[in-house]
């Protein structure tokens, strides 16, 4: 399962 | 970064500055609830924590992080010490305990990893999607609210949808698969917002007073 780099959202 | 994403931080920009204009030109912060901006600070710092690692996204990032940890502080100083007499904390009775709790069980259950980052981002997630219910429960006790501060529930509204197609649109665009917790936590925030939104639209937009039917 791809993990998505959300991090980069506020 | 795309348009929809974009347009949701600027909306959340927007809410900020609206109730800050709201608290200052009133002099008042009658018909906010205290606990919905307190429950704002602590989803902005257990989210922001990644900015102690110095690993920065961009700098729009990392400006819009700190403004909304300064901002939400501020806003909590407006209301305790500056305009104190104006806050009314007998209708501001929602138990924040009964949010706090269960977030941080879901941040346990739910998270990209047992680390001192993931389990805070992960609380923060679930904990903003209900963060602003005292702020509806308030609104549902006094029945009525100021218009300034139906423009400001509104703006938060609008960002949290606008994120949706943000996803959407990331989903398609780029190849990281869909990030279950922002979206499912993303989609039961932005259904928090339905039925405000509705009166929003067919009163305050109509130039009608914010009243809720009796």
């Amino acid at each position: 399962i791809a993990t998505p780099d959300v991090h980069d959202e506020l | 970064m795309n348009f929809f994403r974009l347009l949701g931080d600027l909306s959340h920009l927007a809410s900020i500055f609206i109730l800050l204009h709201k608290i200052q030109t009133t002099r008042s912060c009658r018909g906010i609830s205290f606990k919905t901006q307190v429950l704002y600070v602590v989803v902005f710092v257990t989210r922001y924590l990644d900015l102690l690692t110095f690993q920065f996204h961009s700098i729009y990032n990392t400006v819009m992080k700190l403004f909304f940890i300064g901002s939400s502080i501020y806003i909590l100083y407006l209301m305790r010490v500056r305009f104190r007499p104006t806050n009314d904390p007998s209708i501001d009775t929602f138990r924040i305990e009964y949010l706090l709790g269960p977030c941080a069980v879901l941040s346990l259950i739910f998270n990209y990893g047992y680390t001192w980052l993931e389990i805070p981002w992960s609380f923060s997630i679930f904990l903003e999607s209900v963060a602003i219910l005292p702020q509806l429960f308030m609104l549902q006790r006094t029945g009525e609210a100021e218009t300034i501060t139906t423009h400001y529930i509104a703006a938060l509204g609008a960002y949290r949808a606008l994120y949706i197609p943000n996803w959407i649109f990331r989903y398609f665009t780029e190849d990281n698969g869909v990030d279950a917790i922002a979206v499912v936590a993303g989609i039961v925030q932005t259904a928090l917002y339905v039925d405000f939104g509705w009166i929003y639209f067919t009163k305050v937009l109509q130039g009608q007073k914010f009243e809720l039917p009796a």
